[in-house]
């Protein structure tokens, strides 16, 4: 790794950002959350925080420009200099310049908006470039860096550190995250017995179980099942889920908050969401739903709030009349409220809590109880 | 005028090796006529820090190798400090 000359860094641990315009390459959501993301990496390997300004001079100002924009240092329109940053000091110092002649992205095509200001962020925090090819602070754009698996080497940690020491909780040691994760205290245990579900869904054949900021993955091709946040797929969804499911014929997964949900096809949250659940037809007085589901070969997807559940045709993309109707009258035995649903062999899984209860939709009854986490292979 | 020898083949990659070793590696403008040709030192030895310091084999020549990393989308600050 290496510094500016002269070592310039902050003299203060917590610092101030602001994003001052956008890119219209991608919503501003999605702006917000790359370079919250980008933040955390190096929050997490050193004392600092970060706190948001959203008008006046903040510490680290973040700008997309092309051309000649006021520094002297002009971008060159497409590819070649992607980004440029300063080195900590007041003014233009720590300021981030984005090159919005790039086509930014939340993926792995065109250039990865996470990725360069992660990058450009350890300049703002005092780091030059690395001659360490496996570096973010490597100056080469790395087009196949893992987006799922990113992480910072140990020479970009022994760089940050280097200035600002290691954060306070860990014992002193150079502390190089296995993936990007917060303090300890935040981590599930997946063989907690006491383990409940925030939401469960299919994916293209696998189970995505999403607990807090996290998803373990449960794919035919590997026994163990994959442990990733979920920020580390879709930087723009929000963590603590409510429901998920998976409409096949679509292709896509819709992710529910609030009163919100997204659509995503695969790594892609897809354009022009989030959207406010009131459009699928549920009443005003519903603030937020527990669970859902979709019955691929009905074409029908059941949502459950409380101690109630709709019905929605996929077909004619409306809520059924007659709903809601009482979970207990069509589901005996399933007790509310419900925190997701899994479809699998023909049985309905309904997990309540840390219990998870099997339904079987021909004979009408619960027909075993299992641990909600016995899917993760305890 | 002195014929000033055979006038070489301009290489047409000088410009963009060249804006590359100003841009990240402080080659001084004023090398600027330095750049008509690629042997001379002070550009061989611009190409050999740059060629360490990006993990490639140092020739101090525009290899293949060499040209395919200049083209590559990179960060616009400097590899040395100045």
């Amino acid at each position: 790794f290496s510094t500016f000359p002269g070592t310039p860094k902050w003299t203060k641990t917590h610092l101030t950002y602001r994003i001052v315009n956008y890119t219209p390459d991608l919503p501003r959501d999605a702006v917000d959350a790359a370079i919250e993301k980008a933040l955390k990496v190096w929050e997490e390997v050193t004392p600092l925080t970060f706190s948001r300004k959203h008008e006046g001079e903040a510490d680290i100002m973040i700008s997309f420009a092309v051309k000649e924009h006021g520094d002297f240092y002009p971008f060159d329109g497409p590819g070649y200099s992607l980004a440029h940053a300063y080195p900590p000091g007041p003014g233009l110092y720590g300021d981030v310049h984005f090159d919005d002649d790039e086509k930014w992205t939340e993926s792995a095509s065109g250039t990865n908006l996470f990725l360069v200001a992660a990058h450009e962020l350890g300049h703002s925090l005092g780091l030059l470039h690395s001659a360490n090819p496996e570096a973010l602070m490597y100056p080469v754009y790395n087009t196949f860096t893992d987006l799922a698996r990113f992480r910072l080497s140990q020479d970009d940690v022994d760089g940050i550190q280097s200035l600002y020491g290691p954060p306070p909780t860990s014992p002193g040691t150079s502390v190089v995250p296995t993936e990007p994760i917060p303090p300890a205290s935040g981590i599930p245990a997946k063989c907690d017995p006491a383990l409940s579900f925030d939401a469960i869904s299919t994916l293209r054949g696998e189970i995505l179980f999403f607990k807090n900021r996290y998803f373990w993955r449960r794919s035919h091709w590997s026994r163990e099942p994959g442990f990733h946040l979920i920020s580390s797929f879709w930087p723009s969804l929000p963590s603590n889920l409510d429901a998920a499911y998976e409409v096949n014929s679509k292709d896509t997964v819709f992710i529910f908050k609030g009163n919100k949900f997204w659509a995503v096809r695969g790594n892609e949250v897809q354009a022009g969401y989030p959207k406010d659940i009131h459009t699928l037809g549920f009443p005003s007085t519903i603030r937020k739903i527990d669970a859902a589901i979709s019955d691929k070969e009905k074409k029908k997807t059941y949502f459950f709030v409380e101690d109630k559940y709709w019905r929605f045709d996929e077909s004619s993309q409306s809520m059924e009349r007659g709903f809601p109707r009482r979970i207990v009258d069509d589901f005996p035995g399933v007790e509310p409220k419900v925190d997701a649903v899994l479809e699998a062999f023909g049985f309905l899984y309904f997990f309540s809590g840390s219990s998870q209860f099997e339904f079987d939709p021909n004979a009408k009854r619960v027909t075993h109880i299992f641990k909600s986490n016995s899917w993760l292979l305890c | 005028y002195p014929l000033n020898g055979a006038v070489k083949e301009e290489d047409p990659n000088m410009e963009l090796v060249q804006q590359y070793l100003e841009n990240y590696y402080n080659l001084t403008k004023e090398g600027k006529s330095v750049f008509r040709r690629k042997d001379s030192s002070p550009v061989v030895k611009k190409i050999q820090e740059m060629q360490k310091f990006l993990g490639l084999e140092v020739t101090g020549k525009l290899d293949s190798n060499t040209l395919e990393v200049i083209r590559k989308p990179r960060c616009g600050v400097p590899d040395v400090g100045h």
